[in-house]
Parts: structure tokens; sequence; C-alpha cells
């Protein structure tokens, strides 16, 4: 999930 | 999140909402580069295919939403309902030009070979470049609205404040992400000559500001 985690900007 | 970066989404969110709204007010879109806006949409459209699959946050989600909606949007008003004013003459970039050098490079460097993550890096790197054409239409025609410089400074603003948040998130998180990090200075600088003729000469009173 660290992956999804690292993608949080827009 | 920290205020670089939400300085930033909301300085996007003012670009685009600053250009859709001339649009729909001046029930016009001369001057505006109908093939960045696609280019944009396209941006949009391949970065946020995880709003379904992952759920970052509630702000995460409504900004994806709302970036999707306004950038087709402006799509459709420039090719649809405004399209006799759309000023094909004058945006006549190679978008393929910057398609293909940007999907070969996606497929090239990219955290790892699936669907999602190349389509990802493909919208990271093609946001870079979707100005181009804009920029070339400015060059072309000599000249910008002043509306369109602000449009164009707000996102440039966005870019300039995203590095900030980079460099807050290196130093406070130790994260960094390479691809975004490099792709985003890129793109950045493309912006860095519009700058300083906004500044010397939009803010000067002089609403119409023409590029070399």
């Amino acid at each position: 999930d660290e992956e999804a985690k690292a993608k949080d900007e827009l | 999140m920290n205020i670089f970066r939400l300085a930033g989404d909301m300085s996007h969110l003012v670009a685009i909402l600053i250009l859709l709204l001339k649009i729909w007010r001046s029930r016009s879109c001369a001057g505006i580069s109908g093939k960045s806006q696609v280019l944009f949409a396209l941006v949009f459209t391949t970065r946020y295919l995880d709003l379904f699959t992952s759920f970052i946050s509630a702000y995460n989600t409504v900004m994806k939403v709302v970036f999707l909606a306004l950038s087709y949007a402006t799509v459709y008003l420039i090719y649809m309902r405004f399209r006799n004013s759309y000023d094909s003459e004058n945006d006549t970039f190679r978008v393929e030009f910057l398609l293909v050098p940007v999907i070969g490079l996606s497929f090239l460097e990219n955290y790892s070979f699936t669907p999602m993550e190349i389509l990802w890096t493909f919208s990271i790197f093609l946001e870079s470049v979707a100005i181009m054409p804009q920029l070339f239409m400015i060059t072309k025609t000599g000249e910008a609205e002043s509306i369109t410089n602000h449009y164009l400074f707000f996102l440039g603003l966005y870019r300039a404040l995203y590095i900030v948040n980079w460099v807050w998130r290196y130093h406070t998180e130790g994260f960094f992400d390479q691809i975004a990090v490099v792709s985003g200075v890129v793109q950045t600088i493309f912006y860095c000559d519009f700058f300083y003729l906004y500044v010397t000469r939009v803010l000067r009173g002089r609403g119409k500001m023409s590029l070399p």
C-alpha cells in the first residue's frame, strides 16, 4: 500500500 | 498535507476556474489553445484512474473529481459550445511531438511496469509539456489577453508551490518522488520566461503582453 500512500498528491 | 501543497492546489483550481469563467462569460475562446486543454484533460484522466481503487482522503477524491469535471467542461466549451470562436489557425502546435516522447519515456522510466503505474507516469510527463501549445500560440499571435496571462500565472504559481511542497516534505518526512520532482522542475522552467514577462509587463498595467 506504500505505492498508494506515495501517490497522495494531485 | 502542507500549506504549500494546499496553496498549490488552490492556485491550480483558480487557474482552471479563471479560464473556464473567461470562456463562459465572454462566450469566446479566442487566444486559447484547445490542444493544451485537451492535453490537460488527458493528464487528469490518466492520473486519476485510481479515483475508484484507492481512497487517500476526502479532499483528494473531491479535488480529483473537480479537476476532471472542470477540465472536460473547458474542452467542451472550446470544441463544442464556442467552437466558432476557436482560433484553429493559430493553435497549430504538433501535439504528436509531445505525445510520442512522453509515451516512450513513460515506458522507459517508471516505478513499476504495470498499466496504472505507466499511465500515472505518462500523466506526470505529459503535464510538464501540456502548456506548450498555449505558449506556442501566444508567440504566434504575438500577444495574450490579460485573462490568459492570469491563467498562466496561477498555473505557474501552482507548479512553483509544488516544488516548495516537495522541499518541505523531503525535510519533514523524507518524502521524495523522483519522477514527479524531475518532471515538475522541467514544467516550472517553462513558466520562468513567462513569469518574467508577466511581472515586467502585465503587472505594470499593460493588459496585453507579447512574448518575444
